[in-house]
């Protein structure tokens, strides 16, 4: 079962075509495995992204270093993947 | 076997637990409710389809299907509780027993049932289905760039590892075929609803063109009241308009492929929510979801009763 420990998914704006032109080329880099939960679509039209944890600071030096503002939306998905599991997992027992 | 009264629609389910509900859904309402199987996924699982029916023969009809990107799991959660609620209104709510004693509904919960067995056992953040891909190690192909409907322009990748990658053909993906032979073949469907996750958006066509759909101004008028009814339950709020103009460039979509075929009433919803969970949305928002939905779901059907062409 693939885990996601330290995966983060970022909510990033950007703020002109350039910037969604340079997201939009992340998700053809496939050695960084990043996935978007949210295409960019358009300038301030926010875009989900998730970001396996070896690619982190790898994505956000990218973005920073292109000006483009991000938040962190989720900031360790395999918590919440766990607490699923542990919610769907009370009803069966029942 | 789960009985109809246990099975708990406020959590999150297995493809064999939903697929064991529905048995139980059809034998509470036999004279209602049947199940249909309109093929096979590529790893040879049943696509079933729960027809909601008072008689006669070939009636109008309106399609739903929920899950065709399988990590979306609110949406599969949400077609359960909307196709027991169906069941159970029948009779009872004056606008429901009067669009099943014209029409028939379809609803097919899980669209995409090798990728929701996935999320299940192997990578909860699979989208696509589980085809294998000639020439690629990269699996599957995203069910929702795959229909024949502006299929392979920009708004979809040609990279079989990109999660919207559009398949080598369209139609390629036994679960998308299925829809379109079912449809096809039916013949007198005026409704296609698909309900994906997350955004909460109401959405019409097109999504691979910025020309506007022909009966865009109708369409948008039901989506707007449709969010209305939506809203005024929980107070969520919803975005709508046409996909390219809501959200972004988008080809080979399920509603732009019914759309062509003459479906005038092709919707598209995105449920909750707008990012604190995105696809991993707690189980205790099923419930608040399916029911806001389902005042949405309401108004789309009375139009489409109501204004039959």
């Amino acid at each position: 079962e693939q885990l996601f420990v330290g995966d983060q998914v970022l909510r990033i704006t950007a703020s002109n075509e350039e910037q969604i032109a340079l997201l939009r080329a992340l998700d053809e880099q496939t050695e960084l495995q990043v996935d978007f939960w949210r295409h960019p679509a358009s300038p301030g039209h926010p875009a989900d992204l998730r970001v396996p944890f070896p690619s982190l600071q790898a994505v956000k030096t990218l973005l920073e270093s292109n000006g483009i503002s991000y938040s962190i939306m989720i900031q360790d998905l395999q918590k919440l993947v766990d607490e699923e599991k542990k919610a769907m997992a009370k009803p069966s027992k029942t | 076997k789960r009985s109809g009264s246990t099975f708990n629609f406020a959590s999150y389910h297995t493809i064999d637990e939903i697929y064991d509900w529905m048995d139980t859904l059809v034998a509470d309402h036999p004279d209602l409710v049947s199940k249909l199987q309109i093929g096979q996924s590529y790893e040879n699982r049943s696509l079933y389809v729960l027809k909601f029916s008072t008689g006669g023969s070939n009636r109008s009809a309106i399609w739903l299907d929920t899950g065709i990107h399988s990590r979306e799991w609110i949406t599969q959660a949400t077609g359960a509780w909307t196709a027991n609620k169906i069941a159970e209104e029948y009779g009872q709510d004056p606008s429901v027993t009067a669009v099943l004693d014209s029409m028939d509904i379809f609803l097919e919960i899980i669209a995409n049932p090798d990728g929701f067995a996935y999320t299940h056992s192997s990578n909860r953040m699979w989208r696509k289905t589980r085809s294998r891909n000639s020439g690629s190690l990269c699996v599957g192909v995203d069910p929702n760039r795959n229909w024949n409907a502006g299929f392979g322009v920009a708004g979809a990748s040609r990279n079989p590892c990109s999660e919207t990658y559009h398949g080598p053909y369209a139609n390629s993906e036994p679960e998308v075929k299925a829809i379109v032979d079912f449809v096809n073949n039916h013949g007198n469907i005026k409704a296609f609803i698909s309900i994906h996750s997350y955004s909460q958006l109401l959405l019409y066509p097109y999504g691979y063109t910025r020309t506007p759909a022909p009966d865009q101004r109708e369409l948008h008028e039901i989506s707007k009241k449709a969010v209305a009814a939506l809203s005024s339950l929980y107070g969520t709020s919803y975005q709508y308009g046409s996909i390219y103009t809501t959200i972004y460039q988008a080809s080979g979509s399920s509603v732009d492929w019914s759309y062509n075929q003459g479906i005038k009433y092709s919707f598209t919803f995105e449920l909750r929510d707008t990012g604190r969970y995105g696809f991993l949305l707690p189980a205790s928002q099923i419930i608040p979801t399916a029911q806001e939905t389902w005042l949405a779901l309401k108004v789309i059907m009375q139009h489409t009763l109501n204004h039959p062409y």
